[in-house]
This record gives C-alpha cells, sequence and structure tokens, in this order.
C-alpha cells in the first residue's frame, strides 16, 4: 500500500505540475 | 537547508514547489493578466489522481497498525481533497469570468493547498516508517540491560546470540535512513551513532566477559570494578541510541511553507 500510495502522489505531483504550468503560460503571457 | 525531508519526498515534491512558488510570484507581480484559458482538463486530471490517491489513502490507513498514522492520514487526505475541490469551483468560475482575480487566487492557493496536502501525506508515510526503526532501536535498549544479569560462559554466548539480530537489522536500518535523509547534519549524527555503536559492541562483549571470568575466579577480585566497567559500557551504547531516536524523530521539513 506504500508503494501504491508513492505511486499514486507521483501521478498527482505531475498532474499538479500540468496545471500549474498551464496557468504559468498565461501569466507569463 | 533542504525543505523536504527525504529524498523520495523530495524527488516527487520539489519540482511541482519550484514551479507553484514561480507561479505565486508571477501571480503576485501581474496587475490585471490576460483571460485565463480554460482549465478543465489539468484541474480534471488533478481531480482524477486526488480520487486514486484518496482511495489507495483510506486504504492504508483503514489498514494500518499504527495508531499515529491512522489519525494524520485521513486529515492530510482531506486537505487534499479540499484543494481538489477549491481547484473545480476555481475552473469552473474562471470559465465564466476569465479575468476573475478571486478565482485565480483560489486556484493557486488549490495548487499550493494539493502540494501542502500531498507533503503532510508523504510525511505522515514516512514517519510511520521512521517509528518501525525507533520499535527495533528500543528493543536493542531494552535486550542491552539484559547484560546485567549475565554471569557464565553459557549465558554470554546466548547474550551474544539474541543481542546479535536485533543489533544487525538496527544498523543496517540506520544506514538506509541516513541515505534517504537530506539534510546532512542529521545524516552525519546516524553515521557518528551508528559507528559508536559498532565500535562498543565488542567492548561490550569483553566487559561482559570480564565480568564472567571474575565472578567466577576465587576471591572475585575487582568484580565492582567488572560491572561497573560492564554498566558504563551499557549505559554508553543505550544512550547512543537513544540519540539515534531523537535524531530520527527530526525533521526539516516545513509544511506551513505551503500555506
Amino acid at each position: 500500500n506504500v508503494a501504491e500510495m508513492v505511486k499514486q502522489a507521483k501521478v498527482l505531483a505531475q498532474a499538479t505540475s500540468q496545471l500549474v504550468n498551464a496557468i504559468k503560460l498565461e501569466a507569463e503571457g | 537547508m533542504p525543505v523536504f525531508h527525504t529524498k523520495l519526498i523530495e524527488s516527487i515534491l520539489d519540482p511541482v514547489a519550484q514551479q507553484i512558488s514561480q507561479l505565486v510570484i508571477l501571480h503576485e507581480q501581474a496587475e490585471d493578466g490576460a483571460a485565463m484559458p480554460d482549465l478543465t482538463q489539468p484541474v480534471s486530471a488533478v481531480a482524477k489522481a486526488v480520487g486514486n490517491l484518496v482511495q489507495v489513502g483510506r486504504q492504508t490507513s483503514a489498514t494500518s497498525t499504527d495508531k499515529v498514522l491512522q489519525e494524520e492520514m485521513p486529515v492530510a487526505l482531506d486537505r487534499v481533497e479540499n484543494a481538489s475541490i477549491s481547484l473545480i469551483q476555481a475552473a469552473k468560475t474562471l470559465r465564466q469570468e476569465p479575468l476573475s482575480r478571486s478565482a485565480r487566487d483560489i486556484l493557486i492557493n488549490g495548487a499550493r493547498g494539493i502540494l501542502g496536502g500531498t507533503s503532510a501525506l508523504l510525511l505522515s508515510l514516512d514517519q510511520a516508517e521512521v517509528r518501525k526503526i525507533i520499535r527495533i532501536c528500543k528493543g536493542v535498549q531494552e535486550y542491552l540491560a539484559v547484560a546485567e544479569v549475565v554471569e557464565g560462559m553459557e549465558d554470554l554466548i546466548v547474550y551474544v546470540k539474541n543481542l546479535t539480530p536485533g543489533m544487525t537489522q538496527m544498523v543496517k536500518m540506520v544506514d538506509g535512513r541516513q541515505a534517504e535523509l537530506t539534510h546532512q547534519v542529521h545524516r552525519n549524527m546516524l553515521i557518528a551513532s551508528k559507528d559508536k555503536i559498532k565500535n562498543l559492541l565488542p567492548v561490550l562483549i569483553s566487559s561482559i566477559k570480564i565480568f564472567v571470568t571474575t565472578i567466577q575466579s576465587p576471591g572475585k577480585r575487582g568484580l565492582d570494578e567488572a560491572a561497573s566497567n560492564r554498566l558504563y559500557v551499557v549505559s554508553q551504547m543505550y544512550l547512543e541510541i537513544e540519540e539515534i531516536i531523537r535524531v530520527l524523530q527530526l525533521t526539516t521539513y516545513d509544511e506551513d511553507d505551503w500555506n
């Protein structure tokens, strides 16, 4: 379960990263 | 000083933490930004990932025997879930009002909430692992005290035989832990204590041997000295393990940074 949680946390971090990038692109533009 | 306590947590969260920091700066500097694009897709991806993490997290919490974990994990999961809900609401508002400043604030706070909640979640798991190491350390500490009842060579053989597996496991786990820490000072402290214990082990065995030889000798000359020497070595090892337990519980992590 711990390994699975770490895996899911990685997926969430990546999804959050993509969201932040999308917002950043607008802010930088 | 590193923000994240372990290399694993750092590898997962540091990239997104840096992006959010940059975003916060951009957001604070911006007066009236351009219209926000439709964020439905990336927000949905986050919500889906949150859903999966929460599901696994609830299972982990329910099946764990660690009471602290059972208390801490649901709080962190709620935090991640709430952040996800606020992201969905903000994205919805921005679709109708692409220039809404308050919706942007909610969006950024939501991203911070995801980061903070995930950090708390991973730290909670990490601290449960630390508690496992501490349990091993305490087991060794308890068994060290048994040295005082060893009065024969056969007892000594049994004592060493019983002490060795716990000691070996403790050293191995502490070594693995220090390698995982991002804080160099904490790593060095663990290495120093672990090395001292390893060096003290043959000294302990020798001190017990001297006590056994003395107690079995006619007249038992120097028995008090042998006993106090043995006690001194046991105390030194006990205190060094106590130091390991203290350092294991130190964290450099400050989740308030993300609030």
